[in-house]
């Protein structure tokens, strides 16, 4: 792993003091390599890396460590800065219902994620909705009614009309029910796709999201980049929900979009159970894409 | 003049640029330049030569035989969809129902997903939309019972292809690969004559766990094909170069879309030229 290869590339420069241009180059190649491997973005790396760099050289080597262990700690602390100490909890509007809006590519986890986000706020005694916006995926609403009634709370659709007056009328429904939060599970959609991200936008427009959270799947590779930044220019999301980390993916992903889209990665989603949802740790996700 | 024709750095880190931005990974990527490089040295290349030498080179490592999936009209075909959560699964048994079905073959489909909710009624509309009949279970029930009842009924019709649509399921749950296996084994045993085919759908955005799940899926219940789906997105599906790399897997078939007509089959070179495009 990358931590023995440091291991090695050092071993010929400790004793020599200082981290150097030179004695750093091997180094910073096996670092490239590890992340590349970890599906981090290929300009992501490149400017990790000489971010990384500039930290690294001119300082001391520490004698109580080895520099190969001060070198990953550099690495992994930037990666944690990178990723972390964001605002990684959900706003609550001031007029009542809050809306959290999921978005995102098929099959990334959102319906899934929008009952398991739904289970979280009843636990802390509020009394959700679950809205269902996805008119296109067959059984798309069964499932998120099959979700609801596990975990007993209601999901309000009206078939496959238009999802812009679909969650319109979610909006009165969850007033006169006394609902405070609505989650909205939309359908799955390519960010190419004009007409469905202009959906999008419109349901934004019609229902004031406090949260536009992106739901994506922790083994997507170099695409993760050019998805984020478009759903994140059509939205202007406000954090993103990183899915299937109880897979064994290295999961780069995450620190490339928080890289390109600065937007805080807020939860982590660890399994198919409703319960398997918990607020992001950045610390977790760099040991994992550090390998 | 020297007969030594030393090939553009820069071509070649573009090069290397475009494939790691495919998802070809470094390991292939480095592979894939290290060969360029050879290839220009012992053959001169011209500037003008390089790409083509590559896509020629790239095709030649995609290219296979058995890269179609071919119904044998004398006994019963069984199609066994596996892979991890959400890549396409059930979308794409209802593509290659349809498929079958438009040419005449009869068909049918089992509903071996009866975990996640929905998933039954969600392939019932597939079955619907293709025109095939639907083997079902109550959900919750043991997906390996459905198996069994849909290979009794195909044999009993004397059905040219059993479709399986199987749960999503991570490669790193032991549980989880034993239930597949299971299946696996009941085919084996109530339909050993079947010809089998065991395709891994993949998503086109998956990055290099692409690799660890064609290995363990293999390992496990010995995959024959790709599916490789969402194509019509950005992603480039790069990671298939490793896969036949190291486990001499063809792509059978690519998803193009959510539709039931938005299934193709493999063509290296369209891939290729995708790629670079
Ligand atoms: N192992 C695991 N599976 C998950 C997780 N989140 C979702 N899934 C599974 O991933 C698959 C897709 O989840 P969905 O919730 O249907 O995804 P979606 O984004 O709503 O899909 P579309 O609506 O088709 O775009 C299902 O099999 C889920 O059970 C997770 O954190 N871990
Ligand atoms: N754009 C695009 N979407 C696709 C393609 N194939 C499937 N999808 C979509 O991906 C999502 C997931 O598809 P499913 O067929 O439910 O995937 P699955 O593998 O059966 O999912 P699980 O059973 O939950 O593991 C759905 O929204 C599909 O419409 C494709 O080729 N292109
Ligand atoms: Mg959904
Ligand atoms: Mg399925």
């Amino acid at each position: 792993n990358l931590s023995d290869k440091l291991q090695d590339v050092f071993k010929k420069i400790s004793g020599k003091g200082k981290i150097s241009e030179e004695n750093i180059t091997e180094a910073i190649r096996e670092v490239r390599r590890a992340l590349l491997e970890a599906d981090v973005n290929l300009k992501v790396v490149k400017d990790f890396i000489n971010n990384v760099k500039e930290q690294a050289i001119g300082q001391e080597v520490i004698k109580s460590i080895s520099p190969g262990q001060q070198f990953i700690k550099i690495i992994s602390d930037a990666m944690i800065e990178l990723m972390g100490g964001e605002n990684q909890t959900l706003a609550t509007s001031e007029k009542s219902p809050t809306v959290y809006m999921m978005v995102g590519l098929q099959g990334s986890g959102k319906t899934t994620t929008s009952a398991k986000l739904a289970l979280n706020l009843r636990k802390q005694g509020k009394r959700p909705m679950l809205v269902a916006a996805d008119i296109y995926r067959p059984a798309a609403i069964k499932q998120l009614e099959v979700l609801g009634k596990q975990i007993n709370i209601p999901v309000f659709s009206l078939g496959q009309i238009s999802p812009v007056e679909i969650v319109t009328k979610s909006l009165v429904f969850a007033k006169e029910n006394g609902h405070d939060y609505i989650i909205l599970d939309t359908a799955g959609r390519l960010h190419i796709d004009v007409e469905l991200m202009d959906e999008l936008v419109k349901i934004k427009q019609v229902v004031n999201p406090t949260e536009i959270l992106l739901v994506v799947d922790s083994m997507i590779g170099q695409d993760a980049v050019k998805m984020s930044e478009s759903f994140n220019e059509y939205l202007n999301i406000t954090g993103v929900i990183a899915t299937k980390l109880d897979g064994d993916t290295r999961g780069g992903a995450a620190l490339s979009i928080k890289a390109v889209t600065g937007k805080p990665i807020k939860f982590m989603a660890m399994g198919e159970k409703l319960d398997a949802l918990e607020p992001f740790h950045p610390e977790r996700i760099a040991s994992r894409i550090l390998g | 003049m020297h007969g030594k024709t030393k090939i553009d750095e820069d071509l070649l880190e573009e090069i290397e640029e475009i494939l790691l931005e495919s998802d070809v990974g470094i390991q292939m990527t480095d592979k894939i330049v290290g060969k360029l490089r050879e290839l220009a040295k012992e053959n001169r290349f011209l500037p003008e030569e390089v790409m083509p030498s590559l896509f020629d080179y790239l095709k030649s490592e995609l290219s296979m035989e058995e890269e179609r999936i071919i119904v044998d009209e004398d006994r019963l075909n069984i199609i066994l969809m596996v892979g991890v959560n959400g890549t396409g699964k059930t979308t794409t048994t209802g593509k290659i129902a349809a498929k079958l079905s438009i040419s005449d073959y009869s068909v049918i489909l089992a509903a071996a997903d009866t975990f996640r909710a929905a998933a039954i009624e969600q392939l019932e509309v597939w079955s619907q939309r293709a025109n095939v009949p639907l083997i079902k279970h109550q959900e919750n029930s043991d997906s390996a019972a459905v198996v069994y009842d849909a290979i009794k009924a195909a044999n009993a019709r004397k059905t040219n292809v059993l479709l399986i649509d199987t749960a999503g399921r991570l490669h790193n749950k032991a549980h989880l690969m034993d239930e597949l296996k299971k299946i696996r084994r009941i085919i084996d045993s109530e339909a050993p004559n079947a010809k089998l085919e065991v395709l891994l759908v993949l998503d086109a955005t998956t990055g290099q766990n692409g690799l660890s799940q064609a290995m363990v899926f293999k390992e496990a219940v010995n995959l024959t094909g790709i599916v490789l789906t969402k194509l019509d997105g950005t992603a480039k599906g790069g990671v298939i170069f490793a896969i036949k790399n190291s486990l001499n897997l063809p792509i059978k078939l690519v998803g193009v879309g959510e539709g039931l007509e938005d299934l193709r089959d493999f063509q290296p070179q369209i891939f290729i030229d995708a790629l670079f495009s």
